[in-house]
């Protein structure tokens, strides 16, 4: 997080807003209440009220406007610069204005105001930009389907204003370091050639055209699927990549979510009543075989007959001796599958059932 | 984020436009007008390039190759990402 050159604070704890004029956008309710729930955001981390007034000068002002509103920071028409605002003062400092020009919603369809607002509100509580991609004032805007303060964000405000007084301190998540040596993951896939590591709302990629880490949102290539996923595969002869959660599971073609999903795994798959979800899936290409890992045992599914083989489930241990007794994420890349538990990382011959190499979970990133 | 399979690396320069603005609006690039390929300083422009790169965990280059240009199009926070 980076706070405002000169510290800029508010001293007096208790702010008064007023929302000067509304977007036609949306229902005057509606944005009364994107914005009350993005103060409130800000309000449950630290000693901080704010109260809406309807009339004469408020500490933070906030009003929709376009083009030059005369401030010295013209906006730019639909996309581009969706909002800004300025840091805690008299007059001027604290206000929030937000371009007109743009389409303003309560959905995830461009641009949000509750997510923009949040952000801007970070701004007038004396907040700069984060270089923290998973925090509400890093500068590009990113809507993953809820608005919350990161770790980074909560770090930043109580650093300026202090705790709340709320007896259990509020916490937020944190974003996943790539190279941070106790990483681990929720699930794993090929896709299209590439490689992709999903952990709680973020998909971390490698691909030849870059040598860094791309680390973002699952939301920004599909918006609908869950955070915090279980297990995905990609059957290549099919161009579809499958991601599970809990006992439903989603297709995707790319960035499309196919269609009529999410479907349950019973139905589709065969799956006892039992699993009530899987824990890793990984599908060999050449076989068209998939192995699903459920706790300690595996199952086998035939992807040409749609049905799962029988003879299962059997112990992981014995169908895949040396990795344990459960898998988080699994994938295969040459010929060879690679399982993941917690930070270790085992790259296993299918053909010979043997463990090749024992590595790290994240040597892929090369930190 | 690119699409799959991720864009090639390769530049295409005519964002230049797209370049300039945002090094003005973000970076206090301070142009007055001048286009950027004219720029007597084009180390300057560099430099604001690397600052914002920086910001963004991306390939500091200084040049504004996809990736860079692929961030500088997404819709943002009109607050400046330096200190004014």
């Amino acid at each position: 997080f980076v706070l405002t050159p000169g510290n800029p604070r508010w001293e007096n704890t208790n702010l008064t807003y007023r929302i000067e004029n509304y977007t036609p956008d949306l229902s005057r309710a509606a944005v009364d209440q994107a914005i009350e729930k993005a103060f409130q955001l800000w309000r449950n981390v630290t000693p901080l009220t704010f109260t809406k007034v309807s009339e004469g000068q408020a500490d933070i002002m906030i009003s929709f406007v376009r083009g030059d509103h005369r401030d010295n920071y013209p906006f730019d028409g639909p996309g581009g610069t969706l909002a800004h605002a300025f840091q805690p003062g008299a007059g001027i400092g604290g206000d929030a204005h937000f371009d007109d020009d743009e389409r303003w919603t309560t959905d995830f369809q461009n641009y949000n105001l509750y997510r923009v607002a949040a952000h801007e509100f970070g701004h007038s509580l004396g907040l700069s930009h984060s270089t923290d991609i998973g925090a509400l004032m890093y500068p590009s805007y990113i809507f993953s389907g809820d608005v919350q303060l990161s770790q980074d964000d909560i770090d930043g405000i109580q650093a300026i204003y202090g705790p709340s007084q709320n007896p259990i301190q509020p916490t937020g998540p944190q974003t996943p370091e790539v190279c941070d040596s106790k990483l681990t993951f929720d699930a794993i896939t090929t896709i299209r050639g590439e490689m992709m590591f999903f952990k709680d709302r973020f998909y971390m990629r490698t691909n030849p055209f870059y040598p860094e880490v791309e680390l973002n949102f699952i939301s920004v290539f599909w918006p609908h699927l869950p955070n915090g996923l279980h297990a995905a595969y990609e059957v290549a002869d099919r161009d579809e990549v499958r991601f599970f959660k809990g006992n439903k599971y989603w297709a995707v073609k790319g960035q499309d979510v196919l269609y009529g999903y999410p479907r349950d795994i019973y139905r589709s798959f065969g799956f006892p009543r039992t699993v009530k979800s899987i824990d890793a899936a990984v599908s060999e290409e050449d076989t068209g075989k998939t192995y699903f890992f459920v706790a300690n045992k595996c199952w086998r599914y035939d992807e040409y007959k749609q049905s799962m083989d029988a003879g299962y489930p059997k112990m992981i241990a014995e169908e895949f001796p040396g990795i344990g007794d459960k898998v988080d994420a699994v994938f295969q890349k040459g010929g060879f599958f690679y399982f993941f538990r917690g930070t270790r990382q085992y790259k296993f011959d299918p053909k010979t059932k043997r463990i090749l190499t024992l590595l790290k979970a994240n040597s892929w990133f090369n930190c | 984020s690119h699409g799959f399979p991720a864009a090639t690396s390769e530049t295409q320069e005519q964002d230049v436009e797209t370049v300039q603005k945002y090094l003005e609006n973000y970076y206090n690039l301070n142009s007055n007008g001048k286009k950027v390929e004219r720029q007597r300083n084009g180390g300057l422009i560099t430099e604001k390039l690397k600052q914002m790169q920086k910001f963004f965990g991306l390939r500091v280059t200084g040049k504004p190759d996809a990736e860079t240009l692929n961030v500088m199009k997404q819709p943002r926070c009109g607050v400046p990402d330096v200190a004014q």
